[in-house]
């Protein structure tokens, strides 16, 4: 038996929204440590690696690892029937092929659940190597969604550039070209103002923006957002979620044929 | 023009 009660319900709906887009149908592992999912983009040139560990939820039992396939549009819209401060209530028999969502009103005046049929998805699990990053760039995660959607105006590519001085952001198309940097300010007065810049080499990749436009759908996840590179490998956006784990994007970069 | 990686080339299959 799989049982999981999350207090901050409206938590799922957001990490379910942040990744349907980028993937349609996906595993959702459950084991005693907690509730993950590891999913490329049809392409395979992203990843979106999810954890929520078992003890940021109020209740978590898992008897028996177990992998639960599903469409995440199915899931989105079941989700969006959750009343914001809802308590979310997962469940699922070991050997079932449905999974119960139960949401319950903070007033518990409010009881509803929906049943999803689980489906069979052979997804192969990449590992994923720990990497000794050359920069790690902290920034408010609405400046990060920021710096995505005005540079999309532009250009269908970003070359991200990481020095001492700071962060720069370029792209050029048929309109123009632009720059953006943005500076570490650790002294700023509101802490979700500050932008930090952990630099060990300079260092600078080419990515699609399409793609780190859709890793910023996690925006309501978190402040910040952490995006860590290392020459010619993919690059790290990472959203932490507080007390409960992650939501880490990847994606390849582009490099010269 | 730069060739977009695939991540295949960088993770290995578990």
């Amino acid at each position: 038996m799989f049982e999981a009660r999350l207090v901050q319900g409206n938590l799922l709906k957001k990490v379910v929204d942040a990744v349907k887009d980028l993937v349609t149908d996906a595993n959702f592992d459950c084991s005693s440590s907690g509730f993950t999912l590891q999913a490329m983009d049809n392409s395979h040139v992203s990843l979106v690696s999810l954890s929520l560990r078992s003890d940021g939820f109020e209740h978590f039992r898992c008897d028996r690892n177990m992998s639960m396939g599903m469409s995440l549009g199915n899931l989105a819209k079941i989700l969006k029937c959750a009343g914001n401060d809802d308590i979310v209530t997962m469940k699922a028999a070991d050997d079932g092929d449905t999974v119960t969502f139960m949401f319950e009103s903070p007033k518990e005046d409010r009881v509803s659940d929906f049943e999803l049929k689980l489906m069979d998805i052979d997804s192969e699990h990449l590992g994923i190597p720990d990497t000794d990053y050359a920069a790690t760039v902290t920034l408010p995660a609405a400046e990060y969604q920021r710096i995505c959607r005005d540079l999309s105006s532009i250009g269908d590519t970003v070359v991200i550039s990481a020095t001492k001085d700071g962060v720069k952001f370029s792209s050029s198309g048929d309109v123009g070209t632009a720059n953006i940097t943005v500076r570490q300010n650790t002294t700023a007065d509101k802490k979700e103002e500050q932008v930090s810049i952990d630099l060990k080499e300079p260092v600078a990749l080419t990515f699609a923006l399409r793609y780190l436009n859709s890793f910023a759908k996690a925006t309501p996840l978190a402040s910040h957002v952490s995006l860590s590179m290392a020459r010619d490998l993919p690059v790290m956006v990472d959203y932490q979620i507080s007390d409960m784990g992650h939501l880490r994007f990847y994606l390849a970069p582009k490099i010269e044929d | 023009a730069d060739k977009q990686r695939n991540l295949k080339d960088y993770f290995n299959t578990v």
